[in-house]
């Protein structure tokens, strides 16, 4: 589904031959549009613009290239489109997909965001890629508030065939720490902790996350933020990485016709990597991230 | 917002930002300000108070939509849709403890088969609020879990009857076509049922919350919509666009995790926190 806004900017260059200010300017507010509809955050709408109008503009634009040996002139349409796809990959990029693992002792991938995300649901999608890569999963439930989450990741373990630590009336700081002795002793090399949602202003909940961070030091910190979000998507993803230096962001839900402009603005105000997509509720429904795919998607 | 400012770019502007920012969306951002350049040139908007002043009058004509209450009806049947976590298990508890605290007798129907320990999530509320409970077998047909659901509720003389559903994507052809089917199972239980339909909304989510509208309202005619998790910092302006095109109003905000915190829709005071 090609959104409007972009559209209305290919045709802005309809009959022209070259990508001049006048035809830029009003191709730049039909790709505003888009974006915002997009739900890209609105200072970084207005940064992605202004990158974009000096490309443009610029010595950068080649209009000629070479074909089969002969030079050939690219309509200012396509050469606009690709400045926009090309910028707004830069702007979700450098790709790292990468899994960080220790040396010794087991390696940990601790989840959080907020509420609903689909956490605990891509808590399964990730423990079933990674055991099918090799890895020994405990899968750790450390979300002791929502009613029958527990059930929920235990469901899923018997699912995947993946073992479930829990433990009753205790702590989700506790429950982690011990799940890491229980998963040395139990020779597992990979722990994943499914934490509850919470709100980035609820500082006693930042603060349980906080004291999990300091006691297991987690080799792999991953938000997890659905994709229809707006644009509080600054607001979450600042807070977290400020009080927990986040490794990665996951998306989820991208199997519906969310145009995703979160992750631009994710990437852009922590700078971490987005890792995986989530795809749909099932568990093979985890696919690891590629900018192409979702900058198409957002520019619409 | 607060002090009397002129009218100039720079106030313009800013305003702007406080619109995109709310989640208001660009097209109805541009509704706005169509109107408040109207209201400039007639000169009946002068400074920048007046702008907000009307920005709040518009905003809250457009939220304001007349409904029927329809509580002390009896049998009282209603259903729960929207797309995955937006909070509809948990509106559900909230909901059931409200009336059952009033005197009513409520039975909660656990119509989400699919996805792992939903019934169970469910029962959980239905326990702490006080209410009856009716869930099917592992992965039943949910329209045959509603039907009985609600047969159940008419047999044993409730009040009220609520059905959960599965969270769905508004694009997921299948999952659609199911929700009309659960409709349909519904009117066969009861010829009035559903006698209201709440769209649950997310209001963290940004324009993506006008597709879901669109879809589930095809699908199910819905009635009202809840706007959940408006304890945190997103302030839900996707729903004016929403209620101007679909005119269906908000009945109820949830405002946190516990079973207390869901409040009737209170119009003029989610206006003024909006353009705080
Ligand atoms: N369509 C789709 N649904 C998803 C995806 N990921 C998760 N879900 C669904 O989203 C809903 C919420 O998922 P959960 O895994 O329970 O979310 P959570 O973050 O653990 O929720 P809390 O623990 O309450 O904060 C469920 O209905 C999931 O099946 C996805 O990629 N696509
Ligand atoms: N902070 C906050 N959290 C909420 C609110 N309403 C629901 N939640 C949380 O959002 C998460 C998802 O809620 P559910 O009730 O499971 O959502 P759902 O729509 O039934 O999810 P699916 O059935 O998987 O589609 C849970 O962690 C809830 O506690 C709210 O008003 N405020
Ligand atoms: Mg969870
Ligand atoms: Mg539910």
């Amino acid at each position: 589904v090609i959104s409007s806004g972009f559209k209305n900017a290919k045709n802005r260059f309809k009959g022209q031959s070259e990508l001049t200010i006048e035809n830029i300017k009003p191709a730049l507010r039909d790709i505003r549009q888009s974006l915002l509809e997009a739900d890209v955050e609105f200072k970084i709408v207005k940064k992605f613009l202004k990158n974009v109008e000096e490309k443009a503009l610029g010595e950068t634009v080649k209009t000629t290239i070479k074909h089969k040996g002969e030079k050939r002139k690219i309509k200012p349409a396509d050469a606009f489109v690709k400045i926009c796809q090309e910028e707004l990959e830069a702007l979700m990029g450098p790709v790292d997909t990468s899994i960080n693992y220790r040396e010794k002792g087991p390696s940990i991938i601790m989840m959080m965001g907020l509420q609903g995300s689909g956490k605990t649901t891509t808590t399964g999608k990730l423990a079933k890629m990674l055991t099918e890569e090799g890895k020994r999963v405990l899968l750790v439930a450390a979300d002791i508030y929502r009613p029958a989450a527990i059930d929920q990741l235990k469901v899923i373990g018997d699912t995947l065939d993946l073992k479930v630590f829990s433990e009753a009336n205790t702590s989700p700081q506790d429950i982690c720490s011990h799940a890491v002795n229980y998963a040395i002793e139990h020779k597992y090399n990979l722990l994943i902790f499914d934490t509850a949602g919470r709100l980035a202003i609820d500082d006693k909940l930042m603060g349980e996350l906080e004291e999990i961070d300091r006691r297991t030091k987690p080799d792999n910190k991953f938000l997890v933020i659905d994709s229809m979000i707006g644009q509080d998507a600054v607001h979450t993803a600042k807070e977290f990485n400020n009080r927990l230096e986040i490794d990665g962001v996951i998306l989820t839900k991208l199997d519906g016709d969310a145009r995703g402009g979160a992750a631009l603005s994710v990437k852009e105000v922590t700078q971490k990597p987005i890792k995986f997509l989530g795809m749909g509720e099932t568990f093979d429904k985890l696919e690891v991230f590629r900018p192409e795919g979702l900058a198409s998607r957002i520019l619409g | 917002f607060n002090e009397v400012k002129e009218l100039n770019d720079d106030f313009l502007d800013d305003l702007e930002e406080l619109l995109l920012t709310s989640d208001i969306g660009p097209k109805t951002a541009d509704v706005l300000f169509e109107k408040i350049k109207e209201g400039m040139d007639k000169k009946s908007i002068k400074d920048s108070a007046s702008v907000i002043s009307f920005l709040k009058q518009e905003t809250f004509d457009i939220l304001n939509i007349k409904f029927e209450e329809k509580i002390n009806k009896k049998p009282y049947i209603m259903l729960f849709i929207g797309v995955n976590g937006s909070g509809k298990t948990t509106t559900i508890g909230k909901l059931a403890s409200q009336y059952i605290k009033e005197g009513k007798k409520v039975l909660l129907i656990a119509g989400d088969t699919f996805r792992a320990a939903a019934v169970e999530q469910l029962e959980v509320w239905a326990k702490r609020s006080g209410a009856g409970f009716h869930s099917g077998k592992d992965k039943q047909d949910p329209s045959s879990v509603i039907y009985d659901g609600i047969k159940k509720g008419l047999d044993e003389n409730y009040d009220i009857i609520i059905g959960d559903t599965s969270g769905r994507l508004h694009t997921d052809k299948k999952l659609m076509e199911e929700l009309k089917k659960i409709k349909r199972s519904a009117v066969k239980a009861h010829k009035d049922a559903p006698h209201d339909v709440f769209l649950v909304l997310d209001s963290t989510n940004g324009q993506n919350a006008i597709h879901q509208t669109k879809y589930f309202n095809e699908a199910m005619d819905i009635t009202g919509i809840v706007l959940t998790k408006m304890d945190g910092t997103a302030k839900g302006g996707v729903i004016i666009g929403i209620s101007n095109t679909y005119n269906i109003p908000v009945r109820y905000v949830g405002i946190g995790e516990g079973i207390n915190d869901l409040k009737k829709m209170d119009v003029e005071e989610f206006v003024d926190a909006l353009y705080s």
